[in-house]
């Protein structure tokens, strides 16, 4: 890459190369090269910078905004529920999550509200089992709701620190699917009014543009609060999640390293935004 | 979308001329962003519209079609050539035959494993499902229960994490009861993960399976051709399936994994049923990513 003063179409060719690659969708990459076309003509880009460093920081400021840290309870058990598409990686993260929570010292109880695919409820006892983290199950085919309701009783009378609440994957097209979301949030409601203190959309990081889609559906059935983003120890550099911020205004929380407890990083945009072009 | 695009572009020709270099120049930029946000890989992407340019170059401009609906029949055409032109065959040859299921993590190998099992006792085959997932919690309990809902017997065994014994063992019981095939379960892995490529190669090379079918959700993004490439370099896979088309993903990861190996897409899943299973049709797959 060059500095600006010889930045020409093939320098902006290359960043855009560099961008569509790492997933960042044609719509964003769009928009940073406008950016930063527009810059350039106002006067406000030295003739000695690199446009991979320019392009760094846009993205940067893209992830940055609006980072909150995570909602916490003062008052209760603080609620978390995880929603997402199919194999994105729900499960595992509750389980890393409630891990960690464990780790600071919380108390934690997790709820299996995947009640429909085969062995979701096993998947998450073997989880709870493996960290010492109780879960609120119930049979096979039961209501998910149901389930819900009795996992927020259950954390209200025990009083701990989070319940997490983990849901079966369902694609955002399929509108039955996505009805059982705001079921959901209603029953849990009915103890916890102020619940769920998060709802975090898990995306796998591999995914292309439909993360954005996801991000939509889900944001519009339940009110999504949070990003989670899966398996970003493999070779995807989990750009659509540019998109993602660049749209809407909830967090990323958390980033999935690896399928071990341990394997979940708090969400840093500066190491994010560097990884884009490593 | 693609045609309003490309009506817009070409506004200005008429049944007289033909499709010249710069308006080709316009409209191929139309059909890249087309499929660059239908996830096709940016190189895939390139070398397509290369080829869809010349086949557009000298057209002449038929009276009776708009330029713009001749250029999406010219892509349209070209994308459904590459899928695929024949039905594939699925190799269900060997005594008994092997169905190896590769792939990233959740990408839906043990869903699809119970609907390829359901499909070929279907076709009255005598099918053994084995449980080579050691490593994902209750990745064997999963693969029994649905073994359990279509009625098909599951060979597992938790008692060792050698996963080419369970192979062996579960070849050893096939042989023994008379099963014309077995469908091994594995683990879902990064293709950057040498250590757990490797025992995929030591799993082939063993048994050497007719069929090992490359499993990849149909939204996965760029990475779909490192994917792809690293699988079949090591494997060389005999096909390929796309899974969970019952999103609203384009899909285009097919194209660019396709391209790369050029191995054949079998089958295409679009649901969570154990009936939402398909043969591959190329040309279904070409209208969905152009959108
Ligand atoms: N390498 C890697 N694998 C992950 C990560 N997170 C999850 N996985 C794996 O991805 C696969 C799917 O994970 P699950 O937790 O079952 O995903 P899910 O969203 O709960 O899936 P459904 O409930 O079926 O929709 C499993 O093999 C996990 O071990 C990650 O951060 N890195
Ligand atoms: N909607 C939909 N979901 C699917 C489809 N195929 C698989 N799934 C779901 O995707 C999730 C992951 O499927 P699995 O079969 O567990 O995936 P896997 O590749 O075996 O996962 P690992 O063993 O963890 O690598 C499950 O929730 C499946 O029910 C499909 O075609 N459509
Ligand atoms: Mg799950
Ligand atoms: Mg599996």
């Amino acid at each position: 890459f060059s500095n600006v003063e010889k930045w020409d179409e093939s320098t902006y060719r290359q960043l855009e190369a560099a961008l569509i690659s790492a997933d960042l969708g044609v719509s964003v990459t769009q928009k940073i090269i406008a950016d930063i076309k527009e810059s350039y003509a106002i006067g406000e880009i030295k003739t000695s910078e690199d446009i991979i460093n320019i392009a760094t920081s846009r993205i940067k400021s893209i992830l940055a905004d609006d980072n909150r840290p995570l909602n916490i309870n003062t008052t209760g058990p603080t609620i978390l529920l995880m929603v997402g598409v199919n194999g994105a990686g729900k499960t595992t993260t509750t389980g890393k999550l409630a891990y960690k929570l464990k780790q600071d010292g919380k108390s934690v109880l997790l709820a299996a509200c995947d009640t429909f695919r085969a062995a979701a409820i096993e998947q998450l006892k073997h989880w709870g089992q493996r960290i010492d983290v109780p879960v609120i199950a119930g049979k096979h085919g039961s209501d998910a709701a149901a389930i819900a309701y009795d996992a927020c009783a259950s954390a209200k009378a025990k009083n701990v620190d989070y319940l997490i609440i983990d849901t079966a994957g369902r694609q955002h097209t399929r509108q039955d699917l996505m009805e059982e979301l705001p079921k959901i949030l209603r029953v849990i409601r009915k103890n916890f009014p102020e619940a769920p203190h998060e709802t975090i959309l898990v995306v796998d990081g591999s995914t292309g543009t439909n993360a954005l889609f996801q991000a939509r559906e889900f944001g519009k059935a339940c009110d999504v609060t949070s990003l989670a983003v899966t398996k970003l120890d493999g070779s995807g550099k989990g750009g659509v999640v540019v998109a993602i911020k660049d749209e809407h205004t909830f967090p990323i929380h958390f980033v999935g390293l690896g399928e071990s407890p341990e394997d979940l990083q708090p969400f840093d945009p500066e190491l994010y935004a560097d990884a884009i072009f490593s | 979308n693609l045609s309003d695009a490309l009506s817009n572009t070409f506004k200005t020709i008429t049944g007289k001329s033909v499709l010249t270099e710069n308006n080709i120049k316009e409209a191929m930029e139309q059909v890249r962003l087309a499929l660059l946000s239908a996830d096709v890989h940016y190189d895939t992407v390139n070398d397509f519209v290369g080829e869809v340019s010349r086949q557009c170059l000298g057209e002449k401009v038929l009276k009776s079609v708009k330029p713009s609906e001749q250029v999406v029949k010219v892509v349209h055409e070209e994308l459904t050539r590459l899928m695929g032109t024949e039905e594939a065959e699925v190799n269900t040859s060997g005594d008994p035959a092997i169905i190896m299921m590769v792939g990233l993590h959740g990408a839906g190998k043990t869903t699809t494993c119970a609907k390829l099992a359901n499909y070929y006792t279907g076709q009255k085959k005598k099918v053994l499902l084995a449980a080579c997932d050691v490593y994902r919690p209750a990745a064997i309990d999963q693969l029994e229960a649905l073994g359990q809902s279509i009625k098909v017997p599951v060979f597992s065994d938790r008692s060792t994490p050698d996963v080419v014994q369970i192979a062996q063992n579960a070849l050893n019981t096939a042989k023994s009861e008379g099963k014309d095939l077995v469908i091994l379960d594995m683990a879902g892995r990064l293709q950057i993960d040498e250590d757990m490529v490797q025992e995929l190669i030591r799993v082939k090379e063993r048994f050497n399976p007719g069929e090992i079918l490359l499993t990849a959700d149909s939204a996965l993004g760029q990475e779909a051709v490192s994917v792809a490439t690293h699988f079949d370099k090591a494997l060389n896979i005999t096909g390929i399936v796309l899974t969970k088309l019952d999103g609203d993903a384009r899909g285009g990861a097919a194209l660019s994994m396709r391209k790369v190996t050029g191995k054949p897409i079998k089958f295409i899943t679009s649901g969570e049923k154990v009936s939402d299973l398909e043969k591959f049709r190329p040309e279904g797959m070409a209208s969905r990513i152009l959108g």
